[in-house]
């Protein structure tokens, strides 16, 4: 889950 | 998305366009440490590989390319275009001193050992650091242009914009990302005392110089 999140942010 | 984020985001941005803007209309980039350019587009280049295999929104993906372009703009106007202006003598810091132990962390600390994700751990530490050789050269100077010490101020702002974001995003979403989080305080802990000098001197119409 982390690691879908995480390219949300610039 | 919520406001810290967005406005961490605007202010990165801002960051970004007033050094371009530095360097293209005075022609020069005096006082500007290549080094930390050419670590910046590192960052964005190795971070944002995302764009190939994650789709967000538009404004996800036209942000990560106004930053790679603007970046890589940066170190073409440095170090072709206006490079005779470049002050190569006092932008002595050694980039391998960073990217070394750098890329060593990324590879011991992650949260998945494959290629895409060391080289986004690798930015995201890379990044915490990438300011040191331009904090560096304005020790070696003494001083700084105000419009540089905006520069500083606004990239600054951005990581300690995200910081809050983090806050309010674990208590709404229970999302936290604690790579990010640690490099996140260490690169906004970097630029604490250059906020204090910021402050009390650039704000009140002086130029930035350090204390002898």
């Amino acid at each position: 889950e982390a690691l879908i999140d995480k390219h949300d942010e610039l | 998305m919520n406001i810290f984020r967005l406005l961490g985001d605007l202010s990165h941005l801002l960051a970004i366009i007033i050094l371009l803007l530095k360097i293209w209309r005075t022609r020069s980039c005096a006082g500007v440490s290549g080094k930390s350019q050419i670590l910046f587009a590192l960052v964005f280049t190795t971070r944002y590989l995302d764009l190939f295999t994650n789709f967000i929104s538009m404004y996800n993906s036209a942000m990560k390319l106004i930053y790679l372009v603007c970046s890589y703009a940066t170190v073409f106007l440095m170090y072709f275009k206006f490079k005779a202006t470049y002050d190569s003598n006092h932008d002595t810091f050694r980039m391998e001193f960073l990217v070394v132990p750098v890329g060593g962390l990324a590879f011991l600390v992650n949260h998945d050992f494959t290629p895409l994700e060391i080289l986004w751990t690798f930015s995201i530490y890379l990044e915490a650091v990438a300011i040191l050789p331009q904090l560096f050269m304005i020790s070696k100077t003494g001083e700084a242009e105000t419009i540089t010490s905006h520069y500083l101020f606004a990239l600054g702002s951005y990581r300690a914009l995200y910081i809050v974001n983090w806050v309010f995003r674990f208590y709404t979403e229970g999302f936290f990302d604690l790579i990010a989080i640690v490099a996140g305080c260490v690169q906004t802990i970097l630029y604490c005392d250059f906020f204090y000098l910021y402050i009390t001197k650039v704000l009140k119409g002086k130029q930035l110089t350090l204390p002898a």
